[in-house]
C-alpha cells in the first residue's frame, strides 16, 4: 500500500470520526444531511458484499467493518436517536435522493467489468459513491450557519477521493495491470463535484471567515 | 487474470 492510499483512507475515517463526534459528542446532526448518509450506507452494503467470503488483509476487513458500522450508525442515529434526530434539518434536506439509485443501477448493469453480481454491485456502488455527496452539498448550501464540523466532515470526504487519484496514478505507474477505468472516471466525477466546495471552505479558512456557499 | 482483479480498494 502506497502512501497516498493510506492518507486516503485515514482522510475517509477521520471524516467518520468528524461526523460521529459531532451526533455523539455534540448530539447535533443539524447540516448533515440524512439522504446522504443512506445513500453511503446502500454504497458500502453493495460494495462490501464480499467481506466474509473473500479476504484481502486485516486492514482491509476491519475498515470494511468500521465504514459499515459507522454508515448504518449514522443513518439510525438521523432517524430514531430521541435528541439527535431533532436537529435534523428535514425541511431544507429534499434532494430526491432515490432517483440517483436507479440510473446508478442501470449504469452497472450495463458497463461493469464483468456480468457477474457481485461485480455489477460493485460498479454500482463505486457511480453512487460519486453523487452520493450532491444531497450533501445542496443541502448545505441552504444552510446559514455551517459549523466548524459540518465543514470539515465535507472538506475531509473530498480529501479522500483526490488522495485516492493520486494513489491510482501512483499504482498505474507501479503495477503494471493496475487498470480500475470504472472507479478512475467515477473517482475524477466525484472529485470534481467537490470542486465549488473546496473553493469556498479555502476562502474562507484563508481569510478566517465563517464557511458561507452562495445559493 | 491480473492480480489486481482483487478489488484492494475500499
Amino acid at each position: 500500500m502506497n502512501a497516498f492510499r493510506l492518507a486516503g483512507d485515514m482522510t475517509h475515517l477521520l471524516s467518520v470520526v468528524v461526523l460521529l463526534l459531532k451526533i455523539h459528542t455534540i448530539k447535533s446532526c443539524a447540516g448533515i444531511s440524512l439522504k446522504t448518509q443512506e445513500l453511503y450506507a446502500l454504497v458500502f452494503a453493495a460494495r462490501y458484499l464480499d467481506l466474509f467470503i473473500h479476504f484481502i488483509s486485516l486492514y482491509n476487513t476491519v475498515m470494511k467493518l468500521v465504514f459499515l458500522a459507522s454508515s448504518f450508525s449514522i443513518v439510525w442515529y438521523m432517524r430514531r436517536h430521541k435528541i439527535v434526530r431533532r436537529t435534523y434539518d428535514k425541511d431544507h434536506d429534499t434532494f430526491r435522493h432515490h432517483f440517483l439509485v436507479l440510473p446508478c443501477l442501470a449504469l452497472a448493469l450495463l458497463i461493469n467489468e464483468r456480468f457477474t453480481f457481485r461485480e455489477v454491485m460493485w460498479a454500482f456502488s463505486i457511480y453512487l459513491e460519486a453523487v452520493a455527496i450532491l444531497p450533501q452539498l445542496v443541502l448545505l448550501q441552504r444552510t446559514r450557519n455551517i459549523d466548524n464540523l459540518t465543514g470539515q466532515y465535507v472538506f475531509f470526504l473530498g480529501a479522500y477521493r483526490v488522495l485516492y487519484i493520486l494513489n491510482w496514478i501512483y499504482r498505474y505507474f507501479t503495477e503494471p495491470h493496475f487498470v480500475h477505468w470504472i472507479s478512475w472516471v467515477a473517482g475524477i466525477v466525484q472529485t470534481l463535484l467537490y470542486a465549488d466546495f473546496f473553493y469556498y471552505y479555502i476562502m474562507s479558512w484563508k481569510n478566517n471567515v465563517k464557511l458561507e456557499l452562495p445559493a | 487474470e491480473p492480480s489486481s482483479y482483487d478489488k484492494d480498494e475500499l
